[in-house]
Formats: C-alpha cells, sequence, structure tokens
C-alpha cells in the first residue's frame, strides 16, 4: 500500500542556511520522510525536499504515541565528537572527548546533558556512545 | 548527498513558538 507520512505544521518561519534545506512559512503543513536524532528532519513540501529543524514543527494530528523519551536521570554515557561552546544560558560548553551523562534526548536534537554538577542541553550530533567509535 | 542532514546543529527552538510538548 501508499506509505503514509506524518504531516506537521511549521510553527516559525524558516530560512534556510545551507543547499540541502528549505524555506518554510509559519502555517506550512509538511510532510516528515525521515526524523533524524540530530533534530534536522527532512521532509516535503509541496514540489520541494530538504531539511528542517524539528523545533519548527508540531504535529498536526496528536501522534499515537509519544515521540520523546522521558527523561532518564540514570543517563547514558556518551562522548563529546566535537567541541562546542555555549550561545545560550541554558547550553553546556564541552571539549572534544569529554565523556558526560544524557539525561534527556529532546527530539529537537539539543538534548540535556550533565557533566560533573553542571547541566545544560548540547548539539546530539556532537555525541557519539560511549564505547563505540564514530562512523 | 541531499539524504544527508547538514552538518551543523539545528536552530534552537524559536523562542515564542516553542513547540507544543506532546
Amino acid at each position: 500500500g501508499p506509505i503514509i507520512l506524518d504531516t506537521y505544521r511549521v510553527i516559525a518561519d524558516f530560512e534556510k542556511t545551507s543547499k540541502h534545506e528549505i524555506n518554510l512559512q509559519t502555517g506550512d503543513l509538511v510532510e516528515i520522510v525521515e526524523k533524524n536524532q540530530n533534530g534536522w528532519w527532512f521532509c516535503q513540501y509541496e514540489s520541494k525536499r530538504g531539511w528542517i529543524p524539528a523545533s519548527y514543527l508540531e504535529p498536526l494530528d496528536g501522534p499515537e504515541e509519544a515521540e520523546e523519551d522521558e527523561p532518564n536521570y540514570e543517563g547514558e554515557r556518551f562522548v563529546t565528537a566535537r567541541a562546542y561552546t555555549a550561545e545560550q544560558e541554558d547550553e553546556i560548553s564541552l571539549e572534544l572527548g569529554e565523556t558526560i551523562t544524557v539525561i534527556h534526548k529532546l527530539l529537537d536534537g539539543w538534548w540535556v546533558v550533565r557533566k560533573g554538577e553542571e547541566t545544560g542541553h548540547f548539539p546530539s550530533m556532537f555525541l557519539h556512545k560511549a564505547g563505540t567509535r564514530e562512523i | 548527498d541531499i539524504k544527508n542532514p547538514p552538518q551543523n546543529p539545528p536552530p534552537r527552538p524559536p523562542p515564542e513558538t516553542r513547540r507544543k510538548r506532546v
């Protein structure tokens, strides 16, 4: 049978910053082809296809099950694959190769991580699971 | 390749339109 794609509504204007993204306006309805954990979702809008940030979308209908995991306060160990310097107050700065604990995997790709006493959002695309090598 | 997502982290949620968490 046909593949039914989830429809999402764009909640804020989005202007592309690289060639495989697409420009969208508030209220546009898009179909999602792929939901990447890093927070970029591949979508289809009219004849256009490209990546847009999950945080600019909301489900048109309530999804059947929660899409987002609950926080896991015990956490999972990850290692930073790149350094990142916090740009907003709720983010955390980390160097390359630091082992941290992920306590909440958010759909927008900005996971909540803990290092010692410090907690903040960090881009999931700069993390890989501890004990594995980045492919 | 278009199948590969952008290499930069996605922008944080737009401040006044934070996604309604389900």
